[in-house]
């Protein structure tokens, strides 16, 4: 309980008022490396948030923050004003119908750290979903009003791994507890990795059919990309780097019809 | 341009305060990607297919969608990536309705459901924050998204 009291968030600079409550701050994932994963929580804002769910949201990368797309752009309850003197609200934020929990994962991204410096350069798919794993267990007994609630882990692009991987990390857990408490119901995943060599196939594919590629660089990639290998031929890159310097054009390849950055 | 809005508002001292982050003073700048991480990333499984086929066995409901305007993980990928599950379909493709028009398409397998976002870049809520919801709804519920 002091623990969780440490970590309310009365307000933050230049937020509007708002009735549900938050909390973020540090769970401990390893203590002999010193490794600590950052939370924000933004309860449900409508109805009773004891009666919602709790939904774990984890952006890809890897290496992108939860904190800094799926709180500040995507699902959560505030959106950042120009030059980030403030905060408004986002009308369609996801914690209208649920409790909202965003990890920084792992070690590294964010406000996440290790005390271990070389720990930023050996993460993987592996600790990365043995670490949150640790964290939910942290967080559970930080937090027990969580334990036993209807759970769910959502996510988009390289969480198209995180949550699979976390999901699955649970469900054994479960399976080896006398008495389970993380009662996970589901997983969503959007633009998701999935399969490396279906994902490539099907992405070039994306390519060719909305006009982004010549006939010539689609069959130069199909013949020269063998995808079935995790490493990428200098042939495979020098085609895949031609449509993306010389035909794709300025876009903003994650919405290819609105405008890109400057 | 959203991202350069957050690199400006968490890397206030204020806000580091507010939200009992950054107590170690971590030795470079809060940012919304660590090029480290991404620049030394070890083991990435090549697939994820079995793990969803675990998953559907161990009954977690799973929900895959896309937005349709995203170059990067598009929606070809995912879609050619999910039919090599070999799913028998339950609910036949259909538009999907969001506020009297087409939120995207969808089809409902025994195990998982798959869904498109019409209109949207690779973060779909940011791109179509109402059809986000709506599909988010749906899927707490564990109900197949609207026909209408």
């Amino acid at each position: 309980a002091e623990e969780r009291a440490r970590d309310r968030v009365t307000a933050l600079p230049g937020q509007p008022a708002v009735a549900f409550a938050q909390y973020s701050g540090y769970v401990t994932v390893s203590e002999p490396h010193g490794r600590a994963l950052f939370y924000w929580l933004t309860e449900a804002a409508a109805g009773d948030p004891a009666g919602k769910p709790l939904v774990l949201w984890l952006n890809g990368g890897p290496g992108c923050s939860s904190v800094a797309y799926g709180a500040s752009e995507e699902i959560g309850p505030f959106r950042i004003k120009p030059n980030g003197t403030g905060l408004f609200l986002n009308k369609y934020s996801w914690n209208r119908e649920a409790n909202l929990l965003f990890l920084e994962s792992p070690a590294g991204v964010g406000f996440s750290y290790s005390n271990t410096s070389s720990d930023l350069k050996t993460s993987g798919d592996e600790r990365t979903a043995q670490d949150s794993l640790q964290f939910l267990i942290g967080w559970m007994s930080r937090f027990p009003q969580y334990r036993h609630r209807d759970f769910y882990i959502a996510g988009e692009s390289y969480a198209g791994h995180y949550v699979p991987q976390l999901a699955r990390k649970i469900v054994e857990y479960n399976k080896a507890s006398p008495n389970p408490f993380i009662n996970l119901k589901g997983i969503l995943v959007g633009n998701a990795v999935t399969d490396n060599y279906y994902d490539n196939i099907g992405t070039v594919t994306y390519w060719w059919t909305h006009a982004m590629i010549s006939d010539g660089t689609y069959r130069a990639i199909l013949k020269l990309c063998n995808f079935t290998s995790a490493n990428v031929s200098n042939a495979c890159n020098r085609a895949m780097s031609y449509a993306m310097n010389h035909e794709f054009g300025d876009i903003d390849q994650y919405s290819i019809y609105t405008p890109s950055c400057h | 341009c959203t991202e350069t809005y957050a690199e400006r508002y968490y890397n206030r001292l204020d806000v580091q305060k507010a939200m009992h982050a950054n107590i170690t003073r971590i030795p470079y700048r809060w940012t919304a990607c660590s090029d480290v991480l991404i620049k030394t990333w070890n083991d990435s499984e090549l697939s994820m297919l079995p793990t969803y086929r675990m998953l559907i066995k161990a009954g977690i409901r799973i929900w895959v969608f896309s937005g349709d305007t995203d170059s990067v993980v598009p929606v070809t990928a995912t879609r050619f990536s999910l039919s090599h599950l070999n799913l028998k379909t339950k609910i036949r493709w259909y538009p999907w309705y969001s506020a009297g028009q087409v939120g995207g398409w969808s089809e409902v397998y025994e195990g998982l459901t798959f869904a498109s976002v019409r209109g949207a870049g690779h973060e779909v809520p940011l791109f179509q924050p109402r059809r986000a919801f709506r599909m988010f709804v749906s899927f707490l519920a564990g109900k197949p998204l609207p026909k209408s």
